[in-house]
């Protein structure tokens, strides 16, 4: 999941 | 964590701070988009309710914590402290022309039909055209102070840096997420006429005032 990941930025 | 997004986080933080000096300076909120502040209240409420279920770092969840707080202070400010200052007769941009696309949107196209990710989405739709009803009000007043046009700069260079971070993390990484990278072009590209007119007269020590 791509989601995972961009859920780390602000 | 890259230097774009870093660089990026930090100019998000300078223009929240430049508002919020600002508006607290000069007791007056004049000049400054309430519905532009309200949407950005929306946006990171609907964005940052992770912080009740995942734990990214002390870093995210500090500026994530900042970030509501500064919003909600700001149109509090704006719509209780201030309030005789706001110019509420130039804020006239109808939210409801943003705000319904973008639930509707964010039904539509997603990463998963859930809850939380679809808050997610619908914030990042949002914050893509938060700053229109400022844009608006500086168009229709024809002029914008010189610090505001210093707050618009900072917080368009924000996603225009984490356009560079997406780049840097799709080659370093292999990582992309469509939703964000689309919806921050798009963000960006609301704020080229601005950045142009601050390039070529803010910067140059001129009024930001628009061409009759």
């Amino acid at each position: 999941h791509s989601f995972r990941v961009q859920k780390d930025e602000l | 964590m890259n230097i774009f997004r870093l660089i990026g986080d930090l100019s998000h933080l300078l223009a929240i701070i430049i508002l919020l000096r600002k508006i607290w300076k000069s007791r007056s909120c004049a000049g400054i988009s309430g519905k532009s502040q309200l949407l950005f209240a929306i946006v990171y409420t609907s964005r940052y309710l992770d912080l009740l279920t995942v734990y990214v770092s002390m870093y995210n969840t500090l500026m994530k914590l900042v970030f509501i707080a500064a919003s909600y202070a700001t149109c509090y400010l704006i719509y209780l402290k201030f309030k005789a200052t706001y110019d509420h007769n130039h804020d006239t941009f109808r939210i409801e022309f943003l705000l319904v696309p973008a639930v509707i949107l964010a039904l539509l196209i997603n990463h998963d039909f859930m809850a939380l990710e679809i808050l997610w989405t619908f914030s990042i739709y949002l914050e893509s055209v938060a700053i229109l009803p400022q844009l608006f009000m500086v168009s229709k007043t024809g002029e914008a102070e010189s610090i505001t046009s210093h707050y618009l700069f900072a917080l368009g260079s924000y996603r225009g840096l984490y356009i560079l971070n997406w780049i840097y993390r799709y080659a370093m990484e292999d990582h992309y997420d469509l939703i964000a990278i689309v919806a921050g072009v798009v963000q960006t590209v609301l704020y080229c006429d601005f950045f142009y007119l601050y390039i070529t007269k803010v910067l140059r020590g001129k009024k930001l005032q628009l061409p009759a």
